[in-house]
């Protein structure tokens, strides 16, 4: 009896960094 | 020196992590490719791709940690980011890499090439950012 486990799933954004630094609109 | 505990590291570069791409698809963090980065981009809308260039790569006063000084975008913004030294970037047409691959091997067993000055990392920036 294997009991189902959760295994987390990550956006693939969070994976490469946000470096630009302008300002928004 | 004694290792940096993985904590230390988001959990989502350890080998055999599920990551979602934008249209849907899961894949584990070690299959990831470049155009799966492209393509997620193009699907969100929302995210652009930037090309961020290596330009220098530092000692810094904290412990197993680099500062790296990149070129960010069309516009070569100069950014300085100061990482532990097996923070994996993901290098275009290369996949993974850090400035220590044999301890993000050790610690998140993904494989990883050494990160050089002239590598071209993938980053993102808001497609409404000037």
């Amino acid at each position: 009896n294997v009991e189902p486990r959760s295994v987390p799933v990550f956006p693939w954004h969070s994976l490469v960094p946000f470096l630009e630094t302008s300002q928004s609109n | 020196a004694p290792l940096s505990p993985t904590s230390a590291l988001p959990p989502y570069f350890m080998k055999g992590s599920i990551i979602q791409l934008a249209d849907g698809e899961l894949k584990r963090v070690e299959d990831l490719r470049t155009e799966d980065f492209l393509q997620s981009a193009e699907v969100s809308g929302e995210l652009k791709i930037d090309s961020s260039t290596v330009e220098r790569i530092d000692t810094s006063r904290t412990p197993d940690a680099v500062i790296i000084q990149f070129s960010v975008g069309e516009h070569k913004a100069q950014v300085c980011v100061e990482v532990l030294v097996e923070y994996p970037f993901f290098v275009f047409g290369q996949g993974w890499s850090s400035c220590c691959p044999d301890r993000t091997t050790q610690l998140l067993a993904l494989s990883c090439a050494k990160l050089s000055v002239g590598d071209v990392c993938i980053s993102l920036t808001l497609k409404s950012l000037r």
